[in-house]
C-alpha cells in the first residue's frame, strides 16, 4: 500500500508507526492501518482521546459500557501492557496479534496462561480456577452446588496438575492445552485475516488530501 | 455431569472472550 498519508495519523501523532508494528507482528502495514480504523472507532466511542478506556472496551464487547465481566477485565489488563489503565494503539495491535490465526500456538498458550493466572503468581492456582468457574456460571445464569463446582475444579486439576502440588505451572498448562486444543479456540480471531476487508475505509481514504 | 466437565472448557465460553464483537460495526 504505498499511499499511506501521514495526514491519517495527524492528530494522533503519538500513535506508533504502522511499519514498526507490522515488523513486530503478523500483520502487514495495510492490516495495521485497517486496525487503526477499528482502534479509532473504539477509542472515540466515549472519551474521544485516542486511547481505549475500560468502559469503551466493554461498550465494544457487550454494547454496554457498564457490563462487568471477569474475563473481559483480564483481557483488558493484558492488553494494557504499560499498566496505565488504558490501551494505546501499539498495545492494541501487539495484543490482537496473539489472536491472529497465524500466530504460533505457543504464543496463544502462553497468553491464555497469563489470562488465567489471575493474581500473577506464575501459577494457575486452585482458588483462581474456582473463582473463574463461579464467574462463568454466574455469567451463564447456571446454578450448581458448591460441591459440583468443587468436582469440576478437582477433575480439571487431576488432569492438568501433573505433579499434584495444587497449582498448574506453565509447563503443565502447556501440556494440558496442547492435549486439549479446543481450549484455545477463543485465542484465535478469524476476522483478523480479513481485517482490510472489514475496515477498508482507511485504505480507501488514505492519500486523500482535504 | 460436573465430574466430566473441564473447568477451562467452561471458562473459555465466556462472552468476555468474544473479541469478534469488537469488529462489529
Amino acid at each position: 500500500m504505498g499511499c499511506v498519508s501521514s495526514k491519517q495519523f495527524k492528530g494522533a501523532a503519538e500513535h506508533e508507526d504502522p511499519a514498526v508494528l507490522a515488523k513486530e507482528t503478523t500483520f502487514s502495514v495495510s492490516e495495521v492501518e485497517a486496525l487503526y480504523e477499528l482502534f479509532r472507532k473504539i477509542s472515540h466511542s466515549i472519551f474521544k482521546d485516542g486511547l481505549i478506556h475500560k468502559e469503551e472496551f466493554q461498550l465494544a464487547l457487550f454494547r454496554n459500557s457498564n457490563k462487568k465481566n471477569l474475563f473481559a477485565d483480564r483481557i483488558f489488563d493484558l492488553f494494557d501492557l504499560k499498566r496505565n489503565g488504558v490501551i494505546d494503539f501499539g498495545e492494541f495491535v501487539r495484543s490482537l496479534n496473539i489472536f491472529h490465526p497465524e500466530t504460533p500456538l505457543a504464543d496463544k498458550i502462553s497468553f491464555a496462561f497469563r489470562l488465567y493466572d489471575l493474581r500473577g503468581t506464575g501459577y494457575i492456582e486452585r482458588e483462581e480456577l474456582y473463582e473463574m468457574v463461579l464467574a462463568i456460571l454466574n455469567e451463564s445464569d447456571l446454578l450448581l452446588s458448591d460441591e459440583a463446582v468443587e468436582q469440576i475444579v478437582d477433575q480439571t486439576f487431576r488432569q492438568a496438575d501433573l505433579n499434584s502440588d495444587g497449582k498448574i505451572d506453565p509447563d503443565e498448562w502447556k501440556a494440558f492445552a496442547s492435549k486439549n486444543p479446543a481450549l484455545l479456540k477463543n485465542m484465535t480471531l478469524p476476522y483478523l485475516k480479513d481485517i482490510t476487508m472489514a475496515f477498508p475505509s482507511f485504505v480507501l481514504n488514505s492519500g486523500v488530501d482535504d | 455431569k460436573p465430574e466430566s466437565m473441564n473447568a477451562f472448557a467452561l471458562i473459555s465460553r465466556s462472552q468476555g472472550f468474544n473479541l469478534g464483537n469488537l469488529f462489529e460495526k
